[in-house]
């Protein structure tokens, strides 16, 4: 409990710093290998001239994700947790003084690859962006209900996939809107881009730019 | 630390159960929708006549997987962890004492779907299974390294999928062998049954029945 109170007073303090600029603040989070950088780097192509975008990166090892961020242009920081299975708000903070957050532009910080802890640590984003991908099973709502609960949206990526998979897509969204009614779920592809424009209509009725 | 000392405690009890039955334990571990219960079913499907086998399964929720093991003939015990992201050694000693566990049997693990944190918690078992999907990415071994080191054996699973993915399966195989030399690496479907001759004959080697 103690551990969770000092990271909320830290996270509250980065959500000050995102408010005091108008930066919207997205924490994305799904298993190991959903697709949450392609995602990103589609993101990027779509809106990158109209959006500006920063990224926090978190994993436990390697500069990767943060180097697939930069080819593509944008300012990217890697923070990686050493054994640490999720981030955590005093790694965003730090994180935090090697940016600059451009007034009015997109935060995006890229969560370890893990569907249970990252759910439960607030890092001061606006919101929380679930990712389930097809090649996974229509159970994983099911299971992981705690980050179901807390998301704002869920993406179903890789839907390129479903002709050589035996996933029921609409069971899984049925398994989401069971834990968390009303929650808007998108089926997405980050390789073709099918169905991403329901989504960017979500978030620039969000973003600071538009508003 | 003291947490970890007092798991090793209990994870040393329920080796000494194993090994006073003949019982070889196996921890698989993996990202969520890796394939674990595919590949037990298959399993079960192609060794269940010759080899005993128990199962243990680990969630956050649900009895799914316990229910599709049952589903093939083996005694299964779901432990459902709430929040929990891993297994630990308290909760497979309460589950052994609604096992019956046969002489020279096999009793396979599955844990909660997460490469971090699972890897960190010894259960008492002989061996760490870990598998990693070819629709998760190459780069998971190195972004995982912690559960590569400690396995005894990597299953590389879902290759049927191989003709649909961008995925280097040589990559994979040698961030894991850069990790830990001489790791065993079998390229499997637990859809399809392929390459899975060479796993069993690593299992059998190792089980008691043929000793
Ligand atoms: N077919 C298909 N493959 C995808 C899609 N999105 C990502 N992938 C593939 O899935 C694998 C993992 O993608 P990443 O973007 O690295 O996933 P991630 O969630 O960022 O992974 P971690 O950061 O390691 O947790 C890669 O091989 C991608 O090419 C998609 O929409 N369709
Ligand atoms: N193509 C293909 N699909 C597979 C294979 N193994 C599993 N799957 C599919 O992958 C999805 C997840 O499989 P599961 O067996 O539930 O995976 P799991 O690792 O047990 O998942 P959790 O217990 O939730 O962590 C399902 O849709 C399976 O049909 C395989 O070898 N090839
Ligand atoms: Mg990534
Ligand atoms: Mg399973
Ligand atoms: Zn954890
Ligand atoms: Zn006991």
């Amino acid at each position: 409990a103690r551990v969770l109170a000092a990271n909320d007073y830290l996270a509250r303090h980065n959500r000050e710093h995102f408010d005091a600029h108008s930066v919207l603040c997205l924490n994305l989070i799904s298993a190991p290998g959903s697709g949450k950088t392609a995602l990103l780097e589609r993101w990027i192509q779509d809106l990158g001239e109209s959006l500006p975008f920063s990224v926090i990166e978190g994993d436990l090892q390697t500069q990767n994700d943060a180097e697939r961020i930069r080819r593509v242009g944008v300012e990217a920081i890697q923070v990686n947790t050493g054994q640490g299975c999720h981030l955590d708000a005093r790694m965003i903070h730090r994180a935090l003084h090697h940016l600059t957050l451009p007034e009015e532009s997109l935060l995006v910080i890229e969560n370890v690859g893990n569907l249970v802890c990252p759910a439960d640590f607030f890092l001061g984003e606006h919101h929380k962006v679930a990712v389930i991908a097809c090649t996974e099973g229509a159970d994983k709502p099911a299971k992981y209900p705690g980050l179901i609960e807390k998301a704002s949206v869920l993406l179903i990526n890789k839907i390129d996939m479903l002709p050589h998979l035996e996933f029921d897509v609409d069971a899984c969204e049925e398994h989401a809107l069971e834990i968390h009614p009303g929650l808007p779920v998108f089926r997405v592809s980050a390789r073709t881009g099918e169905g991403m424009s329901h989504f960017y209509t979500w978030l620039l009725d969000r973003s600071y730019p538009l508003k």
